[in-house]
């Protein structure tokens, strides 16, 4: 089993936290995790790759380098093993950080329409290949993409990205840190999120479901795909909630916000669609419509 | 008295909701208030400023604008008076909208210093006529400039910013939406915040100490300037507190934050320097200083 999933946000959005909480390991920290970070310009259509080191400069890559309006998005790679009852899942998270960071963010989505387009053409050279006995499958299955909880709307960079990569990756809209936001707020600006999108043309993935699906099966694949954007909240600190039973969450002096609970933000969902319920679904929409859409528009030209 | 007051930030950062907080008024939909907004391109050096309407198109200013990228600055500018304590305040708020909110937000506060110098302008004008008797005060006394609440560090456009303002007006920095963030991330952002205020050499508004002060108003005035930057929360509705109270606040299903609670955030810092404690010295410093050291530039060239 291998995840490849691409996060997509600002600085500052929760990111590396989301990703912790949602395989309840700090990926970043893990001594046996395989790294490797690409750095790339985005100021010409030569987009340059050149492959920089071992990762081992994220923490130091922040704030002075965003903070002299470094125009460069980095494509930084880790890959750890998952175990998810009982089963390893080899996880690959595509981090990019810079992306939106800079005063002048024009195109910075490019270096990662590259990246997901890199990988594409990795398998199609495995696959045309005379031994095809061991395709290595390194495409991105997923792409969550972090939206700031303005309460507003979408930003015209949001838009931007979404419609630069609904087509070559399963697109997964996440608003992050939604405890920043009342539950009328979520519910508004979801509405509002969703319009835009819709407007916009952009395409979401969506759960599937299958004639011998029975109706709760049906009810839960749609409860899914009707909760996007996600409305989520990360944290793997343990906190004691108001029951006093220990969970994950954020203590704050008015009360605590837990992870796990549907009721708090949507993190459940978010984790169902990713790793419990949809994770084959991804991969194979890659396999069979993205990957496949990729490689015969490769092939007219 | 008056008190014309600058406040930039990002779309979504709760500006409005801050100011419509500290005058406990909804100053964006006074019928009495006074409007007009001047439509800025920062597009080249030659900033044209055209008078557009009476300012009722702020909400429809967005979304549909800033989603096309416009990359124009509004200068909108909102006249009312405030009754605090029997004592009628003239609040002049001066608004940008659009500020940080384009795709590439390159000089994007080029239009708001020039506000601030033109505002000098006309007080030099009014200075150099012959009958002096009706002088208007037009003059930023005061920016507050709102943060996100990235929990990381300022952005370069943040940098950018206070160093354009910081000689021309009263800057205070305040992270918005602070309940986004525990105690200790509030502490820690604070920390690096003024790290790097400093080192970019950066002022801050100092509310002054005096010589006959006691030692407890001297107190006061250290804590109000050492809580800066203010992490602030606003909101104008009512919610049931803990106590059953009734507050200005925002309910969450895991807890109620209250607006007025120094417990909860630094908006009571932010209200006592700005309207209960430090309004004259806001407009002092204003007076013999900052507008002293612009006059005397402007007749040195
Ligand atoms: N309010 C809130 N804060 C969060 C959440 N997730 C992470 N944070 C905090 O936001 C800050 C930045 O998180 P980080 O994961 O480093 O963000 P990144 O820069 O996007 O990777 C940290 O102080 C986190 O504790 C969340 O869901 N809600
Ligand atoms: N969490 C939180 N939300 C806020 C706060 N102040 C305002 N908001 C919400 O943020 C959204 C945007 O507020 P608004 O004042 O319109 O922001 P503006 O675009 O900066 O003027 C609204 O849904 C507000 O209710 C705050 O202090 N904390």
């Amino acid at each position: 089993f291998n995840l490849n999933l691409l996060v997509v946000s600002e600085k500052g959005m929760g990111k590396s936290t989301l990703v912790n909480t949602l395989f309840n390991k700090n990926i970043y920290k893990d001594e046996n995790a395989v790294r490797s970070t690409l750095s790339t310009s985005k100021v010409n259509d030569n987009i340059e790759i050149k492959l920089e080191d071992n990762g081992e400069n994220r923490a130091a890559a922040y704030p002075e380098e965003s903070a002299e309006s470094n125009n460069d998005i980095k494509i930084e790679v880790i890959s750890t093993i998952i175990e998810e009852n009982g089963v390893a899942l080899k996880l690959t998270v595509v981090d990019t950080p810079g992306y939106g960071d800079a005063i002048d963010n024009t195109n910075c989505w490019e270096p990662i329409v590259k990246e997901i387009n890199s990988r594409f053409d990795q398998y199609l050279d495995q696959e045309n290949r005379i031994n095809r006995s061991n395709i290595e499958d390194n495409r991105i299955h997923a792409c969550l993409y972090l939206i700031e909880p303005t309460a507003h709307f979408l930003k015209p960079l949001d838009l931007q990205f979404c419609l630069a990569v609904h087509e070559k990756c399963n697109l997964i809209p996440i608003i992050a840190k939604s405890d920043i936001l009342t539950d009328e707020e979520i519910t508004s600006f979801k509405a509002r999120i969703l319009n835009q999108l819709t407007e916009a043309g952009v395409q979401l993935f969506r759960p599937p479901t299958y004639q011998f699906d029975d109706s709760e099966t049906i009810n839960l694949t749609n409860e899914l795909y009707n909760k996007m954007p996600y409305a989520v909240v990360g944290s793997t600190n343990l906190v004691t909630n108001a029951e006093g039973k220990q969970v994950r969450g954020r203590a704050y002096p008015w009360g605590v916000i837990e992870v796990d609970n549907a009721q708090h933000n949507d993190f459940v969902y978010l984790r169902d669609l990713l790793i419990r319920q949809c994770l084959e679904e991804l991969r194979e929409k890659t396999d069979n419509v993205l990957y496949e859409s990729y490689r015969s528009q490769k092939l007219i030209k």
